[in-house]
């Protein structure tokens, strides 16, 4: 998938297996990402297990869950709030898109996140505090080893070139090591007409936005793009930073140092 | 800033019982909760800087700890029980939820409870494949 950090660093991942996006105090976000095709080095995401840990006087723990075809508009218990103490409101689901979209307010952690099925697979947002974020760093127990603050270990990057022509032209290189696998995708004339509907600013959406429909043939992720850069715009307080243009691969470490 | 949860941690771990009436017999779970008050002043402590709480609960720490004779290092309390489930609403919004409640403590409003300071927001997305 491609993962947007904390920091505005912007990267295309393997991150094949179940992988932590957030760990702090507060939060746990784990996703579980399998390859789109057979063989293949691209993956998407498959399923999101989000725990909110208990807050004493507003909300006890509670666990989210969703999966392809299953996005449910409420906590694993059946809930849709915190639960039974005072605070309990200051945690809720909405249903936006019925089986699509969901957000998930945490107001005592000022925490807003969106969960979208786009296709078969699932997308993620979440707007948060830079004080929640550093909240493991302040207790001073874990690593801050998750994919939101630190990007993908350099292992699990996959290196795409940019987007700027046909495969094999000057401007630009097809992302090889995903699309070898790919049967059955669009010729770059085609993927890049079908993006450029959606994502007119030729920023690192429109080229994910390529680079999937290249990697895939599944025109839903050009969907996937433009609802990702569409929660950007909800979520991201400077509204100067929407657009991305250059591509962060640098080794773990140095994103979370930036911070 | 988090200082009034760690007062309010305290505070619930001691009301159960009096504390203790002479420095000669300090209570151990009165020294256990002094302790774990003291360690989440110490984790708060870079985001409470000039805070006006925190520092008297800072203070007010050092004061129980000498008045009891309470040592330093020692054992700390343990976590606190979890609020009992209150008795199912009447007209629940949806399966399993409370009814609404409108006055939910301070504690539960980051922005309320952050106070003037503005807090800064990040951003963090996963999509496509």
């Amino acid at each position: 998938p491609h993962l947007r950090t904390f920091t505005d660093r912007f990267q295309t991942c393997k991150v094949q297996g179940a992988w932590p996006l957030i760990d702090n105090n507060y939060l746990n976000v784990q996703v579980t990402n399998t390859p789109v095709l057979p063989g293949s080095a691209a993956t998407a995401t498959s399923k999101l297990t989000i725990i909110f840990k208990n807050f004493p006087e507003c909300v006890d723990q509670k666990v989210y869950q969703a999966e392809m075809d299953e996005l449910p508009a409420a906590f694993a218990d059946g809930s849709r709030n915190g639960g039974d103490q005072h605070g309990a409101n200051s945690l809720r689901i909405t249903e936006k898109v019925s089986g699509r979209h969901v957000e998930i307010q945490a107001r005592y952690i000022g925490t807003t996140i969106v969960v979208r099925q786009v296709g078969r697979y699932l997308t993620f947002a979440v707007r948060m505090p830079e004080e929640v974020v550093r909240a493991e760093e302040e207790q001073g127990g874990g690593q801050g080893l998750y994919l939101c603050l630190r990007g993908c270990p350099r292992s699990q990057q996959i290196d795409v070139q940019p987007l700027g022509g046909p495969p094999g032209a000057a401007a630009g290189s097809a992302p090889a090591p995903a699309a070898a696998a790919a049967p059955d995708t669009f010729p770059y004339e085609t993927a890049a007409a079908k993006c450029k509907e959606r994502l007119p600013v030729e920023d690192l959406y429109y080229q994910a936005c390529v680079f999937d429909l290249l990697t895939t043939g599944d025109a839903n992720f050009t969907l996937a793009a433009y609802y990702a850069l569409e929660d950007v715009k909800m979520l991201h307080s400077d509204k100067d930073k929407l657009h991305l243009y250059d591509r962060t691969q640098e080794a773990p470490g140095r994103a979370a140092a930036a911070m | 800033c988090k200082i009034l949860k760690c007062n309010s941690d305290f505070w619930s771990a001691t009301a159960g019982g009096p504390s203790p009436a002479s420095s000669d017999d300090p209570a151990p779970e009165f020294c256990a909760a002094l302790r774990t008050y003291a360690l989440c002043t110490r984790r708060t402590a870079r985001t409470c800087r000039g805070d006006l709480a925190y520092h008297s609960a800072v203070h007010g720490i050092e004061d129980l700890m000498g008045q009891h004779n309470c040592s330093r290092e020692g054992p700390t309390a343990p976590p606190r029980p979890r609020t009992p489930p209150a008795p199912p609403p009447a007209a629940p919004a949806g399966p399993g939820d409370s009814q609404e409640r409108a006055d939910s403590p301070e504690v539960c409003h980051y922005e309320q409870r952050s106070g003037p300071r503005r807090a800064n927001y990040t951003h963090c997305g996963l999509f496509g494949d």
